[in-house]
């Protein structure tokens, strides 16, 4: 099965 | 205070019909070089942003920063008393409570009015690093709709392969596969039909199909989409407005087998 990442692994928080 | 005057309604009635079904409550962020949205969806998969230019706008005015924090749903309920071709005024006040909308008739005296009260949004902002794609392909943004609605049938996810041949669009499920491989393709006649693909290195991603076809509700709002994918970072889906003004997606990558 796949996994679905995260926007918030690439994306910081300002 | 706001003042921003859309010559036609559509224009926001699009957009938030675009993302209505992946955020539901957000800021609309006023300054003085425009009307800006970031929002997550609330699996924090995909991202929205949209920011539409002052330029967009006849007049705009804005003095100071404000944040609408606005429902989605409610702002929905609202666009819809107005006439795709009204001419749209947004207003409101320094520290506001409600934003006001003023729907106007260019071919009769009709004037509509409607206030939505504002919610207190605590929404964090997220950096979006500048990034040099590896791929970036424009393409019709109805034949990138048909390709996520067809492989939506048989799977969940799309891989997407970018190479010197082409872009694949392919996925697999339980009843078999299927796959979608365009080239670059230019049309003199009617250039929204090109398809442009601009490589640097060979890109092959996975994503949940789900999320592209929500994305593709802004198909409406420009006849191209431009796709910019590198390895392992999330793909960016942009619609381009006018003025320099847009509708742009992201969306995280699936990883493993």
């Amino acid at each position: 099965s796949t996994g679905q990442k995260s926007i918030l692994g690439f994306f910081s928080k300002k | 205070m706001l003042e921003a005057r859309l010559e036609q309604a559509n224009l926001l009635k699009k957009v938030v019909d675009a993302i209505k079904d992946l955020v539901q409550d957000c800021n609309f962020d006023c300054n003085d070089s425009g009307i800006a949205l970031q929002a997550m969806d609330n699996s924090h998969v995909a991202l929205v942003s949209m920011m539409l230019k002052s330029e967009s706008f006849s007049p705009f005015r804005c003095d100071r920063n404000i944040a609408l924090g606005i429902n989605l749903t409610s702002l929905t309920k609202v666009l819809r008393c107005a006439a795709n071709e009204d001419i749209l005024t947004l207003k409101a006040e320094d520290a506001p409570d409600v934003v006001n909308l003023v729907f106007e008739s260019a071919e009769s005296d009709r004037l509509s009015e409607y206030d939505i009260k504002l919610m207190d949004i605590d929404q964090e902002h997220l950096g979006i690093p500048e990034t040099e794609y590896a791929a970036t392909i424009s393409m019709p943004s109805a034949e990138f709709q048909k390709i996520c609605r067809d492989l939506m049938a048989l799977s969940e996810s799309v891989s997407i392969e970018c190479t010197k041949e082409g872009v694949k669009f392919a996925c697999s499920g339980d009843i078999g596969s299927g796959s979608v491989t365009l080239r670059s393709h230019t049309n003199v006649e009617k250039p929204q039909l090109n398809v442009e693909i601009d490589l640097s290195e060979p890109v092959a991603l996975t994503f949940s199909l789900k999320y592209l076809v929500n994305f593709c509700k802004a198909s409406g709002l420009s006849e191209q989409v431009r796709l910019c994918l590198s390895n392992e970072v999330p793909l960016l889906v942009e619609y381009a407005l006018s003025n320099n003004s847009y509708l742009r997606f992201y969306l995280a990558p699936k990883i493993g087998d």
